[in-house]
C-alpha cells in the first residue's frame, strides 16, 4: 500500500508536463 | 520559432505547459519558500485526471485526504493562506463525507492560481534565475 506521501508525489508528477 | 523562455513570458499556462519552464519556476519558488503553491496546483490537476471508475475509489479518497492534510488544513502554510475559508470548508466536507468528486479542488486551484499570477509569476519574470536562463 502506498503511503500518502508517495501517492501525492505520484499525483503531482502525473500532472507535470513531460519532456518534449 | 520563438525561444522557450520568451514563450514562458506570454502567460502562466505557457510556462506551466513546458517541462523546463516548470522546473525553473519551481526552483525560483523554492528559493522564495513557496514551492508548495506549484506542487498544490499540479496536485489539483493530477487529482482531476484521476477520474472515478479508473483505479480504486479508496485511492482517490486517500489522495484527497493527503492533499487536504498537506496543503489546506494547516492555516500557516503558503497554500492555506491563499485559499478562502469557504473553499477550505467545502474541501473538508468532501473529505469527511468521503464524497470526493473530481472537481473537489477546482475552486482552491483557481484561487492559488490567481495568487501565483498576481505575485509569483511576475516576480519570476524579473528574477535573476529567469533572466540568466533567457
Amino acid at each position: 500500500i502506498d503511503s500518502e506521501d508517495d501517492l501525492l508525489q505520484e499525483c503531482i508528477s502525473s500532472a507535470m508536463p513531460k519532456k518534449k | 520559432p520563438t525561444p522557450p523562455a520568451l514563450r514562458w513570458a506570454g502567460s502562466l499556462h505557457s510556462l506551466l505547459d513546458d517541462r523546463d519552464g516548470t522546473q525553473l519556476f519551481r526552483s525560483f519558488l523554492r528559493e522564495e519558500g513557496c514551492a508548495d503553491l506549484l506542487d498544490f496546483w499540479f496536485a489539483c490537476s493530477g487529482f482531476r485526471k484521476l477520474a472515478p471508475g479508473e483505479g480504486s475509489e479508496e485511492k482517490r479518497l486517500k489522495l484527497a485526504r493527503a492533499i487536504y492534510k498537506k496543503y489546506v488544513l494547516h492555516g500557516a502554510g503558503v497554500v492555506a493562506r491563499r485559499v478562502k475559508p469557504a473553499t477550505k470548508s467545502f474541501i473538508r466536507d468532501c473529505v469527511l463525507r468521503q464524497l470526493v468528486d473530481p472537481a473537489a479542488f477546482d475552486q482552491a486551484q483557481t484561487e492559488v492560481q490567481a495568487a501565483i499570477e498576481e505575485h509569483s509569476y511576475p516576480l519570476f519574470l524579473k528574477s535573476d534565475i529567469y533572466l540568466e536562463y533567457a
